[in-house]
């Protein structure tokens, strides 16, 4: 494809069609094309480089930022580091909650996991299984109990057994349902008033310090509506980094990009299967390799 | 002379004559926008557009359109063309029982949508039978009989040491001598490109003589819905269609792309997390919301 003496401009199409069929888009991939045409670069190889440079300048432009705060001994004040994983349905939130749980565990952390979903059918025990085979602290609410209500006492216990980390499972929720967004928002500030950090007025975070991260859980097989979720997702809450998901299936994941050029929010674990191993820290230049192999 | 002068307003106000490469151009450029903006895969809208435009050249413009509005309406009727054009039923009638396999990849919405399928066939006065053979992902069986108990479907007590092909013959020899005519199995889901995971489902498939394989998809898919519909229809010989979480707003342009392939109806679609969210799939509906 990017073989030399082929000329730049015949090769716009096949390189449209590449960038579209790994889910970059109509608009991001128009953005590169034109980069491209602007820098006219004058071999095959020029322009794979070029293009290859530009979506990793969008990608990595977000790693400066350090996961907010870094996660030390004990978290902050003796409150444990605390990290919600939200999402739409079936991503894989409570799968890699497990995941992060076995890595944290394994450099040294306790680990808290507080099963916040309420609603779904055997979430709680899912989670369960997944704390065991961490070896994780866990705490669970009863069926259809207030999720918030989960969030605090979880949080609560998470302080109370000296845990470093409590890793909140939420329930799937697609982001046009504004009532289950609401209800996300109302568990983030419990998150926040177990730590004694807001007033128990209802603010959103900003004041006091909310949940340390909240991760949004991606799917790489989503086409287009996974910006929209990111979109609506952090006009709800104040999200801070991306996780990808069944990465090790053959979807390229290509709505990172515009996800991450437009919201600056950091990518900062991959999915690549079912096991508790197979999460990996995010990695530019081999997600951009993979998007143009 | 008048008569002339009359008959050309009239040729004018009659509009373009015929539907050319040239006045239809921009149209057909946004609605290869449109489509790869909806998750149409590449490949699918090439083709898609290329037969649409073979129908649609040296068509005479009707009265009250111009050639880009007429053109579109003719992408509407070919799209709902595509996906089956009305609403279809999926029919279980003769000797039961009825096995349906449900399988797909990772979250799609299959044990879900199985207890949804039940509940649908217990309301038409069905004795369905549901069958948990994902012995794989933590709490599967306990999710699909929590779910079966609320429905009061009869459920397999699967054990997560069982494996999943011989639970699935053992449990429709038992469902068939109770009598319930329906069983539903549901499946974990798994990667299209793992081998051994996909020769489990083929085997799933043979234990039956007779059986339906209904792949169940997330209406979110994006590129790879081509991909993943072809490896699963290439094994298993698709038998419907089950789009899933179309209560979102994702346009759903996973359905034309499953279509192209798998050339079998979608019959249903997941409107919600709640056991009465299933629908018939109504390809007007997804068109209108594609082309919108
Ligand atoms: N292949 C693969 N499968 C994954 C990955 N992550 C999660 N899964 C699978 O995806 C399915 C859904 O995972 P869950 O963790 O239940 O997803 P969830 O977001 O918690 O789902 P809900 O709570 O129902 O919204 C399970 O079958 C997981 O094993 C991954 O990285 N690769
Ligand atoms: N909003 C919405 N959610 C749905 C729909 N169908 C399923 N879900 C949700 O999607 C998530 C995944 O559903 P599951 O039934 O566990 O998916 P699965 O395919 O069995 O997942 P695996 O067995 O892990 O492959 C759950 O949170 C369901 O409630 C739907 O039509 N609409
Ligand atoms: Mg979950
Ligand atoms: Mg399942």
């Amino acid at each position: 494809l990017f073989g030399p003496g082929r000329e730049v401009r015949e090769l716009i199409p096949e390189i449209e069609e590449k960038l579209l069929s790994a889910d970059v888009g109509v608009a991001t991939t128009q953005m590169l094309v034109d980069a491209l045409q602007t820098a006219s670069p004058k071999t095959g190889q020029e322009a794979y480089g070029f293009l290859k440079g530009k979506v990793e300048e969008i990608l990595t432009s977000t790693e400066k930022i350090p996961p907010n705060p870094p996660l030390k001994k004990g978290g902050e004040g003796g409150f444990p580091k605390v990290i919600f994983f939200v999402g739409i349905n079936g991503v894989g939130k409570t799968t890699t909650i497990g995941k992060l749980a076995h890595r944290l565990k394994s450099e040294g952390k306790k680990v808290m996991l507080v099963a916040a979903d309420t609603f779904r059918a055997a979430a709680r025990d899912q989670l369960g299984i997944w704390a065991e085979r961490s070896q994780a602290e866990f705490v669970g609410g009863s069926d259809n109990a207030d999720p918030a209500s989960v969030v605090f006492d979880g949080c609560s216990a998470a302080k109370a057994r000296k845990c470093d980390v409590a890793l909140i499972d939420t329930a799937g929720r697609l982001q046009t349902k504004t009532h289950l967004m609401e209800e996300l928002k109302k568990m983030v500030r419990a998150a926040s008033k177990a730590a004694g950090r807001l007033p128990a007025v209802g603010r959103l975070p900003g004041a006091g310090r909310p949940p340390d991260e909240i991760l949004l859980i991606l799917d790489a097989t989503t086409g287009q509506n996974g910006l929209n979720q990111a979109r609506v997702f952090l006009d709800a809450v104040p999200l801070t980094g991306l996780v990808l998901t069944k990465y090790d299936g053959t979807a390229k994941g290509g709505i990172l990009v515009s996800i991450v050029r437009e919201t600056g929010l950091p990518l900062r674990y991959v999915g690549v299967g079912e096991k508790i191993e197979d999460l990996k820290p995010f990695s530019a230049h081999e997600f951009v390799s993979s998007l143009f192999a | 002379v008048l008569g002339e002068k009359f008959s050309s307003v009239f040729k004018k106000l009659r509009g373009y004559g015929k539907l050319t490469e040239k006045n239809i151009e921009e149209a057909v450029r946004d609605v290869r926008l449109a489509l790869l903006e909806a998750d149409v895969n590449v490949g699918v809208v090439k083709s898609f557009l290329e037969k649409v435009k073979d129908r649609a050249l040296g068509e005479v413009v009707f009265q009250n359109l111009n050639p880009q509005s007429q053109f579109l309406k003719i992408v509407h009727e070919e799209l709902v063309a595509v996906l089956g054009g009305a609403e279809k039923t999926l029919i279980l009638e003769g000797k039961p029982p009825h096995v349906l396999l449900l399988v797909g990849l990772q979250g799609c919405g299959k044990t879900t949508t199985a207890a949804k399928l039940a509940n649908y066939f217990k309301k038409k006065g069905r004795h369905p039978y549901l069958v948990p053979a994902d012995v794989a992902r933590p709490a599967a069986i306990d999710q699909l009989s929590t779910l079966a108990q609320k429905i009061g479907v009869p459920c397999w007590p699967t054990k997560t040491e069982d494996n999943p092909v011989e639970i699935a013959g053992q449990a429709v020899d038992f469902a068939s001598r109770e009598l319930n005519d329906i069983v539903l199995v549901d499946t974990a889901g798994r990667l299209h490109i793992d081998d051994e995971l996909m020769a489990e489902l083929g085997r799933l498939k043979k234990k039956f003589g007779n059986s339906r394989t209904l792949f169940v998809a997330d209406a979110m898919t994006g590129q790879e819905a081509v991909k993943v519909a072809r490896a699963f229809h290439d094994l298993l010989k698709l038998d419907g269609v089950i789009l899933t979480k179309q209560d979102g707003d994702a346009k759903g342009g996973a359905a034309l792309s499953i279509q192209s392939v798998a050339g079998c109806p979608i019959y249903f679609t997941g409107m919600g997390e709640g056991i009465d969210a299933l629908e018939p799939f109504s390809p007007e509906r997804l068109v209108s919301r594609l082309l919108d």
